[in-house]
């Protein structure tokens, strides 16, 4: 189970913390998910990287939000509901209501007027938005069961996501996501998301490998 | 915003500043 792995983990780490854990770049992690979704040949929605916080090492291992990059869609006419339709406008009135009281938390003002936030919110933004206020215990969910197995995830297919047991990837393909990955790194697990069915590539896990080894300098 | 941990924070400043370029660049006159 995900906890005999964590104590695994805690012994090797307290042999020599200073090879065996890697340094963790908070300012870098932004410029890494956006460097392996812009140079990728596929075409990647959003990137997310799950921090671990294995702070105790007794206690439960948890994933919770590191950073993430939004990139976008290209069709956006991929509306589950019609845009006449009165669910859709309740819903969209919805979005724009959270959006603008988010605005104001982050900017500290009452924004009167946003146009900005009066566009429409699209399916998969609002995923992304929603994935800020996720985590995931011990092992739990794609990224939990990425991170405790060590190994990736792959799920390409709108069949296979929904008929899956994390709640995370059914949810996703409910606003329209086709191709979910997890794969796991030393301090947590790179997620991609796209609407498009993109297949397993080996390229991929290694830009990962190397772009989220934090060993690694970026370099120029 | 004080109450929001740091990363979500950072995170969704970004997710905001960049969804109003976004929207900027595709109806410059909406805006």
């Amino acid at each position: 189970s995900c906890a005999s792995s964590v104590t695994a983990t805690a012994a090797a780490v307290t042999v020599d913390a200073s090879k065996t854990m890697p340094f963790f770049n908070q300012e870098t992690l932004q410029q890494r998910l956006q460097t392996l979704i812009d140079g990728a040949r596929e075409t990647w929605t959003y990137a997310i990287f799950w921090q671990s916080s294995d702070l105790d090492f007794s206690s439960p291992s948890v994933l919770g939000w590191g950073d993430g990059y939004y990139k976008g869609e290209e069709d956006k006419n991929k509306r589950k509901l019609s845009v006449s339709s009165p669910a859709y406008i309740a819903e969209q009135e919805h979005r724009k209501k959270v959006l603008r009281e988010l605005n104001s938390l982050i900017s500290g003002t009452q924004t009167g007027t946003d146009d900005a936030v009066d566009e429409e919110v699209t399916d998969t933004e609002w995923f992304f938005l929603i994935s800020m206020t996720q985590s995931f215990v011990n092992g739990n969910g794609l990224p939990g069961q990425a991170m405790c197995s060590s190994s990736p995830i792959w799920v390409a297919g709108v069949e296979k996501l929904a008929a899956s047991h994390c709640e995370r990837a059914r949810q996703a393909q409910g606003f329209g996501l086709q191709t979910m990955v997890c794969i796991p790194s030393a301090n947590g697990v790179v997620e991609l998301g796209s609407t498009e069915l993109i297949i397993q590539s080996s390229d991929l896990m290694n830009k990962v490998r190397v772009l989220f080894n934090f060993n690694n300098d970026l370099g120029p | 915003s004080g109450d929001l941990p740091l990363a979500r924070r950072n995170s969704l400043l970004r997710f905001l500043e960049r969804r109003k370029e976004r929207l900027t660049m595709v109806s410059p006159h909406s805006l």
